[in-house]
């Protein structure tokens, strides 16, 4: 019994999904944050954050096409971490590392939160 | 998999969705 493991399929499937979100192709919700929309996959976004976890199994609001945040949330630290669930990277840059850290906590990204507290704590 | 022979594919596994059409 052989199986064949390709190594770079986690990251090639990520990657396409990233080219699907850049180019707008079935994506099915528009993130509201201060007034600056978002356009993501509902799948992707439920996978990296539990708060979309627990949004999109509701059965009513699955059906959302539009989520607005809190107001308290910052757009840049959203589209940090936007962009982390489509790359597996995770801009930290000192101006933005709390607004970062906030929307961590806010979306209940618990393993980006750890960082971004290792990373605060190698700046002290 | 326990008893399973497995095999690494270093390569690209799907094909590439291009950046814009």
């Amino acid at each position: 019994d052989n199986c064949i493991q390709f190594t770079r399929h986690a990251s090639d499937v990520l990657l396409n999904f990233n080219r699907l979100r850049s180019r707008n192709i079935l994506t099915d919700v528009t993130i509201l944050v201060n007034r600056q929309q978002f356009r993501a996959h509902k799948t992707v976004l439920m996978a990296c954050s539990r708060l979309f976890y627990t949004i999109f199994t509701d059965s009513v609001k699955c059906n959302l096409s539009a989520i607005s945040l809190d107001p308290k949330v910052d757009p840049e630290g959203f589209a940090v971490l936007l962009e982390f669930m489509y790359t597996s990277c995770l801009s930290l840059k000192d101006s933005l590392i709390v607004a970062t850290l906030n929307t961590a906590i806010y979306l209940q990204m618990d393993h980006v939160v750890d960082t971004c507290h290792r990373f605060i704590k190698s700046r002290d | 998999y326990e008893g399973v022979n497995t095999i690494k594919e270093m390569g690209r596994s799907i094909h590439e969705i291009p950046r814009q059409e």
